[in-house]
């Protein structure tokens, strides 16, 4: 809405159940689904917990979808945003109680409202991103924007570790650390949903690791990868939710 | 990051509920073989190339 190439994008529901909302362009828009290309490129975005004993809205931060969609050649096809329940996987128990989530809408029943928003909002990450690694010779202050910070990880001292980790030693982790520029009131969202941009560990990478296992009475090492141990790479968000890379369409 | 939370998370890895009692004699004799040297090394490799999503 504040952004002067982008006219707001008005949607019209095209699929209603309770648990799924398609939002689409509805002017002239050939039918997609069937498109292979376009399956090949779907994605998702973000993930919320709802609880079932709550009702309210739910910011989500499509950021890296809009931005992988603009990346696309020309002609593009339309940028498809659904939201919905899970329901596969779950115990008897869950699936039951996630059938309760109904989608409503935004004024009285039948007011017509019953509308998601898309707002569109751009930040300049040179002011308002992260800064890559810390000067290691720089002090954390509070001034300190957010950046990736050394952390060493010595498994030889931990108790736990001795006789079972066979490798490695130890690790650097790193973590993040700093503050994140918050942009200005006129360009922050009126929802109270989203808090301040805040210094997340936005990429990971695993450890992986030998350890000694019993097999056959006997001790083996054998080797495990613990997801999401190294910090690679922070950056500011809102809410924990994805930042956008440099993504080849 | 924090020990525990490493600790936790070779745990749940391993399907372990507890860390395993062990002692200098369950070293004894104990080599890594060359194979699982070299899966190790390879997936150390791997996640310095890869990159997952975090949080």
């Amino acid at each position: 809405r504040f952004s002067q190439n982008f006219r707001e994008v008005a949607g019209r529901f095209l699929v209603s159940e309770a648990s799924t909302h398609l939002l689409r362009h509805s002017r002239g828009c050939p039918e997609q689904s069937q498109s292979p290309a376009l399956s090949a490129s779907l994605c998702l975005c973000c993930r919320r917990l709802v609880s079932i004993h709550e009702s309210g809205w739910k910011a989500l931060d499509v950021t890296e979808a809009v931005n992988f969609w603009r990346q696309l050649h020309r002609p593009r096809q339309p940028l498809l945003l659904q939201v919905s329940v899970q329901r596969g996987h779950l115990g008897p128990l869950a699936s039951s109680a996630h059938r309760l989530l109904r989608f409503t809408s935004q004024g009285p029943a039948g007011a017509g409202q019953g509308e998601p928003q898309l707002e569109l909002h751009t930040l300049d990450l040179r002011d308002y991103g992260a800064h890559g690694n810390c000067d290691p010779k720089a002090p954390i202050t509070e001034g300190t924007r957010c950046c990736r910070q050394e952390m060493y990880i010595d498994l030889q001292g931990l108790k736990w570790a001795e006789n079972w980790v066979l490798e490695p030693p130890g690790f650097l982790a790193y973590e993040c650390v700093g503050t994140c520029q918050q942009p200005p009131e006129s360009l922050t969202f009126k929802w109270p949903f989203l808090g301040p941009r805040q210094c997340i560990a936005s990429e990971t990478t695993s450890l992986p690791m030998i350890v000694s296992m019993e097999e056959g009475g006997k001790r083996r090492p054998q080797v495990v990868s613990l997801p999401n141990m190294r910090v690679q790479k922070c950056s500011c968000a809102w809410d924990g939710a994805p930042v956008p890379r440099k993504l080849k369409p | 990051l924090t020990e525990e939370q490493v600790l936790s998370s070779l745990l749940q890895q391993l399907h372990l509920s507890k860390v395993p009692v062990l002692g200098k004699a369950d070293m004894e004799g104990l080599v890594i073989p060359a194979h699982v040297r070299a899966q190790y090394v390879a997936l150390l490799q791997r996640s310095h190339g890869t990159r997952s999503r975090g949080k």
